[in-house]
């Protein structure tokens, strides 16, 4: 590389005209002499920085290629272990395949939002941020921690209650007022029974799982057969009202709640009504007595009441 | 501008590296879950 040339017309072009007007102006000419030494320098330290560089470029460049080779072989072993866990899964449930479709669809999408696949094999990671890969795979790792419990947890609750209400025979609506607001999604014929059975599903589904099927008694048609699935996670929309038509029309509530999960948690917050009031009272008392004046008075109404009733 | 060229990609260089050691990680921790879940 001929450095000197371009060393020298850049120093041409710095040049003073009144330099040239004054070529005995010796001392100059050193300066510039002493400048094109030290850029060629510089130039030959660029020079070596930029064969570093290139080297260095280099290492990174297939460290970069050694890893993305070894994030794909754990994408792999990980997504297999994931089917083959999947797969353990619905084998060890496989009356829970309906309730766990929603999960694994869940997931899919989850995989779907990490974008992992296409992010390794072609190795570019440049539109992830990697605060947003931490955060999706905690969310990841939540969700595969969580799972299990969940689907387990609800199947245990799956408590199954039956309420028999009085209804008019005329009346074919199959409709139990239970308190709470109801969907009906289907309705058949039994063998057992020449009425129709209709099922509903909580109007909270589907973050509350409880299912309910009407039918009239075979026994006596002038009952209704209500058998409730499940446990409400939530309070009937009527079960704290103090107006009367919810009263009215919770009278055939109140059987369904003591009988259903629902009952457990109107009792409680009954209890601790009481106890509120309970409380309420013994503090109302020890104020009282603490009081000298309330004392008094009470004495002296007392005995005014005594010595009346005596004079009489 | 050769040096400033190769100084920049260098520069990305390093942070895809960076993140695909930080991916490496992350998978690494999910794998070990999923095979704690197993066992």
């Amino acid at each position: 590389m001929d450095c000197s040339s371009f060393l020298d017309i850049s120093l041409d072009l710095n040049t003073n005209p009144f330099d040239r007007n004054f070529p005995d102006k010796l001392p100059k000419k050193e300066v510039k002499v002493s400048t094109s030494a030290d850029l060629e320098r510089k130039w030959l330290v660029k020079d070596e920085s930029a064969s570093e560089l290139r080297e260095e470029l280099n290492r990174v460049n297939s460290e970069n290629k050694k890893l993305t080779e070894m994030l794909a072989t754990v994408c792999e072993k990980y997504y297999a272990l994931h089917s083959h866990l999947e797969k353990l899964q619905s084998r060890q449930s496989p009356e829970m395949d309906q309730t766990e479709q929603p999960t694994k669809k869940r997931k899919q999408d989850t995989d779907e939002l990490l974008g992992f696949p296409i992010g390794l094999g072609s190795g570019k990671t440049e539109n992830s941020s990697s605060n947003e890969d931490h955060h999706q795979h905690e969310q990841k790792n939540q969700l595969l921690s969580c799972k299990r419990p969940v689907v387990t947890d609800s199947f245990n609750k799956a408590k199954i209650s039956t309420v028999y209400v009085p209804a008019d025979s005329s009346d074919t609506s199959l409709t139990v007022k239970d308190g709470y607001q109801w969907r009906k999604y289907g309705q058949k014929v039994t063998r057992d029974n020449p009425s129709p059975r209709a099922y509903f599903r909580c109007s909270f589904a589907p973050s509350c799982p409880v299912k309910k099927k009407v039918q009239r008694s075979a026994e006596d048609p002038s009952l209704l057969v209500a058998t409730y699935e499940g446990t409400h996670n939530h309070l009937g929309p009527n079960a704290f009202e103090g107006d009367a038509t919810s009263q009215v029309g919770s009278s055939t509530v109140t059987l369904d709640l003591v009988n259903g999960g629902g009952g457990h948690r109107l009792a409680l917050e009954k209890n601790e009504r009481g106890t509120m009031q309970d409380v309420l009272v013994q503090q109302m008392a020890s104020s009282l007595t603490k009081d000298s004046k309330f004392t008094a008075a009470l004495a002296a109404a007392i005995s005014g009441r005594l010595l009346e009733q005596s004079r009489t | 501008s050769t040096t400033s060229a190769l100084v920049d990609e260098l520069k990305r260089v390093n942070a895809e590296n960076k993140k695909l050691t930080e991916m490496l990680t992350l998978m690494c921790d999910n794998y070990n879950v999923l095979r704690k879940q197993l066992m």
